[in-house]
Order: structure tokens, then sequence, then C-alpha cells
């Protein structure tokens, strides 16, 4: 009901500036922590793919869902970030447990033979990151002082 | 007439009102709230492997 | 005076030799030992010797991490823009983390220091931007060095990423800083003004994505060192912003660049209705003066806040009888605002002689004269006059009632000098004069407080008492225009519409205007069933 209001004085000013700065909008990846191990890439997928994450991707109960190897990647390619952190309570939660030497994750595939206040020793399953695979190692020393 | 403002990509979820939408927005140009791999955490020393 | 040679080598060694040194091992795990070996190089080569060579230090690192910036994105093809983005990080990071790691441990406990190193920087940074924005955004090249490469367009990015990654390294809960965290703040909050969008409108994206990042909302209005302060400094960005969107929202000027703002404006006001209504509630009056009259919805964002321990009643399950003796109805609502300076001292003084005496005739007539400006349709009145006029004449007509240990209702608050500036004010000024002052009116009704009940009352009485029927129309457009609109509606909205098309006092539909038009008609029915 008022109409159109005249331009104020620097309006075609602010607005030129305006459509050029449209064209260099800020990127999410402007105010993120860089990763140099695994750099974030965008891509662009199919429409049909979910184009967000589930809203209840934030809990450790979608977390307990996951496989050990999901859990695995997200602790070691999601460094620093909320995803880590719950994929690392996901895991302690499955029984597997870090090793801060190592900087493995171990699970006791039985029992241990030996169980003192420095150590454990027995069979143990451990994901070894580097052939990206679930390993068993017999005979397995565990101190305690590198249990995280 | 204005805009949805349920269509602006955040989690106006009404049985879940008491969590803060900050802790996730992504920010004024992102259709969705962060993902929890985007959103910064305090980790022990140790986790970070990399 | 110009940068020597000398000088620009110096500082391009040093910078250089921080990122190759940053970014090890050593220096993640132990930055203060890193940060000592910069020092004694920096003292070395004699840039920390004077406080003028410490500033002229930190404009040359900016401008040369900028340049690093500028040349990298200057030819990116967008299929390289992630992995050449991620290079101009690798410089500009290592600045900031240096520049972090000079305030943090700066003269040990000397916080003064530390701020005034801080604060140093953010003005070095600020003025870089501004003057590059300058030259390339409006093409002026008052100080440049003629040395200094043609860039071409403004480049946001690079000091984007400073100050925001600066804001979070120097607010991220640290013993070190905690006695400072507020100073630290408040000169980001300095730096985040003197870059608003009216003065550097190319970076008023990237302004706005700082502002509504989540890091900044937490440490300002989460959990804030000084909530009190930190709303304050909030609230001020946010109608730094609105002032300059307003002009193109009044002006009906919706390309896709202030489109794209606007949008982003509204997913950032969302999440602060959403998490901190409180701010909304208790700063609605000075964000509303900012919003053109126009932007609806916009307003109705702000008007529905209601504080997060409140229950609002039903509105449709309410009639107005018993909206009289909701207890809320009877409390003052908390607004950060001094009343007595929302107006000059001399029309205040003559408004508080007529409110005392209702004696002057002759200023019932003047008043018009005080809201006017100028001729020109759409444009004629002060909208913040009329604004603090219509609250300020409430706020005394409520205080006037409890003194006479009555409560607010439709008959408390009729036949009074308060009532007299608003009949007099919907009977003297033009249509457009009008719709200032019911939108002043409809500003006040929002959740459950005296303000709303006032205001609602005074909607109330001035249409049923209304000698010309242009009036009830106007207040019904009013009301109605903020009902139609997309969601979010204020309670205090919903129930004073409710009451006048149910009130059989008002006499609401057997006014021509409900039926001027088959669509307005239809559009009045379908409002009116969902309301009742």
């Amino acid at each position: 009901p008022l109409g159109r209001a005249p331009p104020i004085e620097d309006h075609d000013k602010h607005l030129n500036a305006l459509e050029m700065a449209l064209q260099r909008i800020p990127q999410p990846m402007d105010s993120e922590r860089p990763r140099s191990y695994l750099p974030k890439m965008p891509c662009t997928t199919p429409a049909f793919y979910p184009q967000q994450a589930p809203s209840n991707s934030d809990s450790m109960e979608y977390y307990l869902r996951l496989s050990p190897e999901t859990l695995f990647f997200t602790f070691y390619y999601m460094e620093g970030s909320r995803a880590q952190l719950i994929a690392a309570k996901a895991l302690k939660k499955l029984s597997w447990r870090f090793h801060t030497k190592y900087l493995m994750w171990f699970q006791r595939h039985e029992e241990p033979k030996q169980i003192t206040d420095d150590f454990e020793e027995g069979t143990y399953i451990y994901f070894d990151y580097e052939k990206w695979s679930q390993r068993k190692k017999e005979q397995f020393r565990f101190e305690y002082r590198y249990l995280e | 007439l204005g805009t949805d403002l349920t269509t602006l990509g955040l989690n106006l979820n009404l049985n879940d009102s008491r969590r803060h939408l900050y802790t996730t927005f992504g920010g004024p140009w992102a259709d969705a709230p962060c993902r929890t791999q985007d959103l910064d955490a305090k980790v022990p020393e140790e986790y970070l492997t990399n | 005076e110009e940068d020597t040679p000398e000088m620009c080598g110096k500082v391009e060694t040093i910078l250089r030799d921080w990122i190759a040194l940053c970014y090890t091992p050593m220096a993640q795990k132990e930055p203060q030992q890193a940060l000592a070996t910069m020092i004694h190089l920096m003292h070395e080569q004699g840039v920390l010797a004077t406080d003028e060579l410490i500033t002229r230090f930190f404009r040359l690192c900016t401008e040369l991490c900028i340049d690093v910036g500028y040349r990298l994105l200057k030819n990116e093809p967008a299929a390289l823009t992630t992995v050449v983005r991620q290079r101009c990080y690798y410089t500009l990071d290592a600045f900031v983390k240096l520049t972090c790691l000079m305030v943090k441990h700066s003269d040990g406990t000397q916080h003064q220091t530390k701020i005034n190193l801080l604060k140093k920087v953010l003005n070095i940074v600020t003025s870089v931007l501004h003057t590059d924005h300058e030259v390339m955004v409006y093409g002026t090249n008052g100080h440049l060095h003629p040395a200094k490469i043609v860039r071409g367009d403004f480049q946001a990015m690079p000091y984007h990423r400073i100050i925001i990654i600066m804001f979070n390294e120097l607010t991220t809960p640290d013993s070190s800083l905690e006695p400072i965290a507020w100073p630290i703040l408040e000169a980001f909050g300095q730096a985040f003004f003197i870059l608003q969008p009216r003065r550097c409108p190319g970076f008023a994206y990237s302004w706005l994505d700082i502002i509504g990042h989540r890091n900044v909302i937490a440490r300002l209005l989460g959990d804030s060192v000084d909530p009190l302060r930190t709303s304050a400094m909030y609230t001020q960005l946010l109608i730094c912003h609105l002032k300059f969107l307003a002009p193109f929202l009044r002006s009906l000027e919706m390309p896709k660049s202030v489109h794209q703002l606007y949008k982003g404006t509204l997913r950032v006001l969302l999440v602060i209705l959403h998490d901190f209504p409180e701010l909304l509630c208790e700063y609605h009056y000075v964000i509303c003066d900012t919003i053109p009259p126009n932007c609806v919805q916009l307003r109705n964002l702000v008007l529905s806040a209601y504080p997060r321990n409140m229950r609002l009643p039903d509105p449709f399950a309410l009639t107005y009888k018993q909206v009289d003796t909701i207890p809320d109805m009877a409390t003052e609502p908390k607004m950060c605002l001094n009343i007595n300076a929302i107006m000059n001292a001399e029309l205040r003084a003559q408004l508080d002689n007529y409110l005392l005496t209702r004696s002057s005739v002759d200023f019932l007539q003047r008043l018009p004269s005080f809201l006017t400006i100028s001729s020109l349709p759409g444009n004629k009145y002060n909208t913040t006059v009329v604004n603090a006029i219509v609250l300020y004449v409430g706020m005394r007509a409520i205080e006037t009632v409890n003194k006479k240990g009555q409560s607010v209702n439709i008959h408390t608050i009729a036949h009074s000098a308060f009532m007299d500036i608003f009949q007099n004010l919907t009977v003297q000024l033009d249509t457009e004069g009008r719709y200032l002052v019911f939108n002043a009116i409809a500003n006040q009704l929002r959740y459950p407080n005296v303000h709303t009940h006032y205001f609602s009352c005074v909607f109330l009485f001035l249409f049923q008492h209304a000698d010309a029927p242009q009036i009830k129309e106007q207040i019904t457009r009013i009301l109605f225009e903020r009902l139609v609109a997309l969601r979010p509606h204020p309670w205090g909205l919903l129930i004073t519409f409710i009451e006048l098309i149910t009130g059989p006092q008002y006499d609401f539909w057997a006014n021509d205007f409900t039926k001027c038009a088959p669509e307005i008609e239809r559009l009045f029915q379908n409002v009116a069933n969902t309301c009742v």
C-alpha cells in the first residue's frame, strides 16, 4: 500500500557489487578446517540420490547399526570431527579398544590367557588400517598403558 | 505471501524442539544442516592418527 | 611511508619460513616452540623493533596472503576450484596460525598487550579489505601502491577465511585467553561492524556467512561469556545487515543476488528464533524499526518469538474474556530499550504535557507535523518517529492504568489522553500515515504480555469507534496481511483478529470490504475458517 520507495543514493553501487559477489558466494569449505589426508571433493550426484544425511544420523543408535568397517573409515578419515567421536564410542560399545601406540583398534578373540595389572595377553582381532582389513594376532600382549 | 520456511533446509522437527539448530547450522547458503563429519569436536590427541 | 623493497623481502622470507615450519609435526605438537623460533627470526630481522614496524609487518603479511589468493583464484577453471581453494587456505591458515600464537603468547599475562595486538591485526585486515574493495568494486585507486598487481574483481574468500579461522582459533575455550574472552569478542565485533554490507557490499555474502556461522552464534549467544553484551552486539550486527537489505526490499528490487541474500537472512533469523527467541523478544522494537513496512513475513518472524519457558495458550481455543484473565497478559515484557531515548526531547516534552493535562487541542492538531518528512508518496513520514510515539504513548498508558490499580482491558484504556493520541492520528493522517500508525500498533501484538494486551485492545477500540469505513478497512488490512502471509504468526495477532471477526460488537462481516471482490471474500473465509 505504500508503493515503491525511491532508490537510495548508493543503490546502484550496492546492487552492482552484490551482483558481482553472487558469482563468488562462499563455499562451506571456506570456513572448515582443511583435511590434508583426504581433501573433501564435492561431487554432484544424481538427484535421486539422498541429498541430505538421515535425520537421526547424529546419534549413537545410528552408528551402532553401521558395520565395523564403516566405523573404522569414519574414525580414520574424519579426524577431529563429531563423527569420529561417535564412531569411537560405537566401537567401544562393540568391545573394540584403541591401542594408543599402534593407533589401531583391538578386540578380544577369546578370553585372554593371562591378565595382570599391567597387561593382558591372548588372541586378538585388530583392524590394520594400512592393509585395511581385520587380522588375527595370537599371543599378543596388550599393555594397559596403551589402552585409550 | 512469503516463503515456506520449512523448505529452507533447517530441521524444524517439533518433536526435537529442545535441540539447538545452531550447533548443526550449515550457514545461510546451505540447503541442509551440517553432517556429523563436518562438525569439529575436541577429540583425544591419540585420535589424530594422520 | 612507502614500504621499502628490503622490508617487503624480509616479511616474505619470514612468512615463507613460517609456512614451511608450521605444518611440520613438531610445530603442530609444540606450537609455542615453533613460535619462539619465529620470534627469534623476526627479532633478528628487526620487524618487531617498534610498534610501527609491527604494524607494517602484519600489513605486508596480509597483503602477501591476499595476493597469493588472488593469483590462485584468478584463472581458476571450475573443475579445479576445490584444489585451488585448498592451496589458498594453506597460506592463509599459516598466517592466521602465526597471528593467533602471537596473540596467545605475547607478553606473558599482560592481557592488554594481547588485545592490542589482536585489534591491530583486525584493523589491518579490515582496512586492507576496504581498500581492496574500493579499488576492485568501484574502481577508485586512492592509496594502492602502483607496483601491486592488478587483480581484477574483488575476491572475498581470502578475507573471509582469515577472519573466520582467526575467530574460531581465538574463541575456542583456552585457559590462557579466558580472562580476555570478552575483549576478544568485542574486537571481532568491531571488525564485523566495520565490514558491514553497507560499507563493503561486495563482501556481503561472506559477512552474513560469518555472522551466521554456528561458531559465531555459539560464542555470542550460545555459551557466551557475557550474555548481555554479546547479545547486544549480535543484535547490532543483525540490524546492520537489515539496514543494507531494507532499501532493496522496500523498493521491491529482488534480482537473484538480493533474493539469495534475503533467503540467507531468513535462515539465520529462523535459527535465532528457534534457539534464542529471547533475543528477538528483547530487541524486537529496534529490529522491527529497521524492517520495511512491506516485509510482512520477515517482521512476523521477529514478532512470533516468545520466551522458551512460556507455554502459549491455544489462540483458537480462547475467548477474549479468557484472554483478559491470562496472568502473563499483565506482565511487562522484557525490552532492551530506553523508552525515554527513542524520540527527541522536545517531542517527548510536548507529548508528556498533553498526556498529563489533556488540554492542548492544538498539540493534537500539530502532532502529524512531527511525523512528516516530505510530500513524496510512499515516503511522507518518519517511520521511526511513528513507531516511537505509538510505543511511548502505549507504555505510558499502561503505567497509568496500573497506577490506578486497574488492569488493562478495552474499557480501562478508552477515553483517555492516550487514546486521544491514537484516535487523533487515525483521523488526521492520510492513508499512508494511518498505515504506518497501525503497523506500529500491530508490531506490539506478540506473545502474552501487557503490551500485547494493551495494543490489541487499542485496535479493537479503534475499529469499534471508527466513524469512517476506510479506518475499519485499514485496521483489517494491517491484521489480515500479516495473517495471510506464510507462517509464523504472532500469538497476539491471532487473538486480536479472532476477536475482531467473532465479537458481535464489531459487526465485522457487515462491512462491504469483506466482500469487495470474490477472491478477497474467499481469502477472508479461508482465514476465518482457520481462525474459528
